[in-house]
């Protein structure tokens, strides 16, 4: 506090408790094959408050009767280190019970980035009171969910539903048939297109290879989802087709180097399209998980 | 995949703002040396698709 280097830094120090629980649940065969995850709800019944517990409360804490819930995807990694990604956050009521739900799409996005089937889905569920406040306030314990039993029995029990797409109905075919014409009914399909190089005026004596590629392009319709899923994201635009993966074109341009021409390889992003896929408009594009 | 795209990508990737005025004789004298046409080769290749990240 008094030292000569350091400008005194005043603060207050807040209470922050928190009760922490982990939900696992195991994964196999939860996302079938050849689909696409929509979104992933985590169900928690939370528990009623005994009314004396309730009236002390109010006199103890009259300012706040919410506590903050906190859902973390939780990481082990190979070294035993582990590491927490926050996935949803949201207040709840301390008198209030029944069922609780929180988006935690992100987390099997995450899971899922792993590529380990087998591995369990982590999830750590904090409670907090609202306001942190200078007395160790201790309300956060009245919020209680139920837990999970290994028997997986108990009512109220910790749910985790996956709401999912077949792409077998609602994605992409793989490349069109040659045979078939494209029309109204086509299925999204990635149909080969080559842009001739050799005839365009301005490539003309300044790329020499390649003289032409095949770009592809996606055609075709996209099969829309039942209304019941559209109608919980109404600024979800409909699924189109798409380039859903893309490859990089290599040229090889004549430049000007030292007052003479020389041949140089340029590589151009996104020329070639190698999948496409069906995509909505305004759909959560799923954060990489960073190594 | 428009030729304007590929044009606009080329130009980014080149930095440059116009497209080089070359004559039928800049392009004939010139002989792709091994090493660049190796280069190509080896881009021309890696097939790996880039996800793209949607709309």
């Amino acid at each position: 506090r008094f030292s000569q280097n350091f400008r005194e830094v005043a603060g207050r120090f807040l209470v922050s408790e928190a009760s922490t629980r982990l939900l696992v649940f195991s994964m196999e065969q939860r996302l079938p094959p050849n689909s696409e995850l929509v979104q992933a709800v985590l169900r928690l019944f939370q528990e009623p408050v005994p009314e004396a517990a309730l009236r002390r409360h109010a006199l103890l804490s009259p300012r706040s009767d919410r506590a903050r819930v906190t859902v973390e995807w939780l990481q082990i990694r190979d070294d035993g280190s582990n590491r927490t990604f926050l996935i949803d956050s949201r207040l709840v009521s301390v008198g209030e019970s029944g069922w609780k739900a929180f988006d935690v799409t992100e987390a099997v996005n995450f899971w899922q980035q792993l590529s380990r089937p087998r591995e369990p889905l982590l999830l750590k569920v904090s409670v907090q009171m609202e306001h942190l406040g200078p007395l160790a306030s201790s309300f956060y314990k009245l919020v209680r969910f139920a837990s999970q039993r290994p028997s997986g029995t108990r009512q109220g029990e910790p749910q985790l539903e996956l709401h999912t797409l077949d792409l077998r109905e609602f994605g992409a075919q793989g490349n069109c048939d040659p045979e078939a014409p494209v029309g109204e009914g086509t299925r999204c399909c990635r149909q080969e297109m080559y842009i001739d190089l050799q005839g365009t005026k301005w490539a003309e004596n300044w790329v020499l290879e390649p003289p032409g590629f095949l770009a592809y392009e996606c055609v075709g319709a996209c099969q829309q989802p039942p209304e019941a899923l559209t109608s919980k994201w109404p600024l979800l635009g409909p699924r189109q087709c798409i380039a859903s993966e893309t490859a990089s074109l290599p040229v090889i341009v004549s430049m000007e180097e030292g007052g003479r021409r020389r041949p140089q390889v340029v590589s151009l992003p996104n020329m070639r399209v190698q999948k496409c896929g069906c995509a909505s408009d305004g759909a959560p594009v799923p954060r990489k998980l960073e190594p | 995949v428009t030729e304007e795209q590929i044009l606009s990508s080329l130009l980014q990737q080149l930095h440059l703002s116009e497209v080089p005025v070359l004559d039928k004789s800049d392009a004939e004298e010139l002989v792709t040396p091994a090493h660049v046409r190796a280069q190509y080769m080896a881009l021309l290749r890696r097939r790996h698709g880039v996800r793209s990240r949607g709309k």
